[in-house]
């Protein structure tokens, strides 16, 4: 009681460049147990969407959870989610709190 | 502690 509830946001970002225009950090065993976004490209499709923010925490992407994913699986997925012909977007579910929902 | 080699881990997409 009393404590901030966390709130996550779904953000569906387009493949509207040819890059996604994102930086993570972090990842299962580290400082920072769920990947963070570091940078937003300008001109990439994460910029063009103008939803993500620098500093959110990335809690599923395609409805996939990053909980216990190292940082190089849970880049892996985020590359595949963008590389992937099956979808004209991505969907992140993000959270503005730095925590582990 | 964590593993030192993942800390600083930053990947552009």
């Amino acid at each position: 009681p009393g404590l901030l509830e966390p709130t996550s946001t779904l953000v569906r970002v387009a493949k509207s460049a040819s890059t996604l225009g994102i930086a993570i950090e972090g990842g299962a065993n580290t400082r920072q147990p769920l990947p963070r976004i570091v940078t937003i490209q300008r001109g990439g499709s994460a910029h063009n969407c103008g939803q993500l923010k620098v500093g959110q925490v990335i809690l599923e992407v395609n409805g996939v959870s990053m909980r216990g994913r190292e940082h190089r699986d849970a880049a892996r997925l985020i590359a595949e989610a963008f590389k992937t012909k099956e979808r004209d977007h991505v969907d992140f579910l993000v959270t503005d709190f730095n925590v582990a929902l | 502690s964590p593993p030192k080699e993942y800390e600083d881990e930053v990947t552009f997409f």
